[in-house]
């Protein structure tokens, strides 16, 4: 799975996922990819993309979950991601992780499956790629 | 106007022994390609929807990961694809799932959002939708192919034959296993 979140000068957010699945999937299966508000989700003040096991991030409402823990309760991006993606989801037997950015440009990037392809660039121009680390 | 971006190209069970220095480059290097490319949306004032587009674009085009080319195969041997986009500002989104001719599966999302009064369309419907729209350039299901995703397949499916013939010889009945 691939994804991106993008904060641009008029302050709006865009996300957006695409994947193959899961390998050995049954045909017709469909993960959380494309179901707006589990894998991916934007509203106007936070943004969302998610990668993992697909059916937990259905569950949940993953992606939509994050951003309504930043837009209802005023959960840091940083505190909402890792609850949803680090907590919640591992608690029901699902892993993964997720990238999601504010309009603020606050980055999270949390995972719990060892490993998370990503990169990021940051307002202050700051960036850089990770896999493990 | 301050911009941010973030992508990612998939997380899971990858043990950093498990990657080559070079191939460790590459992934990094495409990484890198990808943020740029959505960069360069946002530093010439471009919107954010583009840019997503732009990154997710050179991800689904590298053989490295799962999206586009490169797709892992599913049970039959072949691929179905699935996207989504979204726009914060305006709540729109149009997403696609069980595409299987479609090079670009988040270009075709965004048509759907655009260019249809729908938010999703998946399998036959979406690619019915393909056919009607300009730019959505089209490809053999064998063009997602990849060596390393063929490996893969078999490997889950020889798991999966000596999983099921693990539950014939007596399991509990209770095993916690994905078949997808």
């Amino acid at each position: 799975t691939v994804g991106a979140v993008a904060l641009d000068k008029a302050g709006h957010i865009a996300a957006g996922t695409s994947t193959g699945g899961m390998t050995n999937k049954r045909w017709g299966r469909v993960g959380d990819s494309p179901i707006i508000g589990a894998g991916t989700w934007a509203d106007d003040r936070c943004g969302v993309s998610g990668t993992g096991w697909g059916e937990y991030y259905i569950r949940t409402n993953a992606a939509r979950d994050i951003c309504a823990r930043v837009e209802y309760r005023g959960d840091s991006l940083q505190a909402a991601a890792d609850e949803v993606i680090n907590r919640i989801i591992p608690a029901m037997g699902g892993d993964g992780g997720a990238i999601a950015l504010d309009r603020d440009g606050n980055i999270a990037m949390p995972f719990n499956s060892g490993s998370m392809f990503r990169a990021w660039i940051r307002p202050d121009g700051s960036s850089g790629v990770a896999i493990h680390e | 106007g301050r911009t941010a971006l973030v992508i990612h190209g998939g997380a899971g069970f990858v043990p950093k022994e498990s990657l080559s220095a070079a191939d460790e480059k590459e992934y990094r290097a495409t990484l890198r390609l990808a943020l740029d490319a959505g960069n360069a949306v946002l530093q010439r004032g471009g919107p954010a929807i583009d840019a997503v587009e732009a990154s997710i674009r050179v991800l689904e085009e590298s053989p490295r990961f799962n999206a586009g080319k490169g797709a892992v195969f599913n049970a039959k041997g072949g691929h179905e694809l699935d996207a989504a986009i979204m726009e914060g500002h305006t709540l729109r989104a149009g997403a696609v799932a069980g595409v299987t001719t479609v090079r670009s599966p988040i270009k075709l999302a965004r048509a759907v959002m655009e260019h249809s009064p729908h938010v999703m369309l998946a399998g036959p419907g979406a690619e019915a939708f393909a056919d009607t729209q300009k730019d959505i350039e089209r490809v053999p299901n064998s063009w997602f192919d990849t060596p390393m995703r063929r490996r893969q397949l078999e490997e889950a499916q020889r798991k999966e034959a000596e999983q099921k013939a693990a539950v014939i010889e007596g399991d509990d009945g209770n095993v916690r296993r994905y078949l997808g």
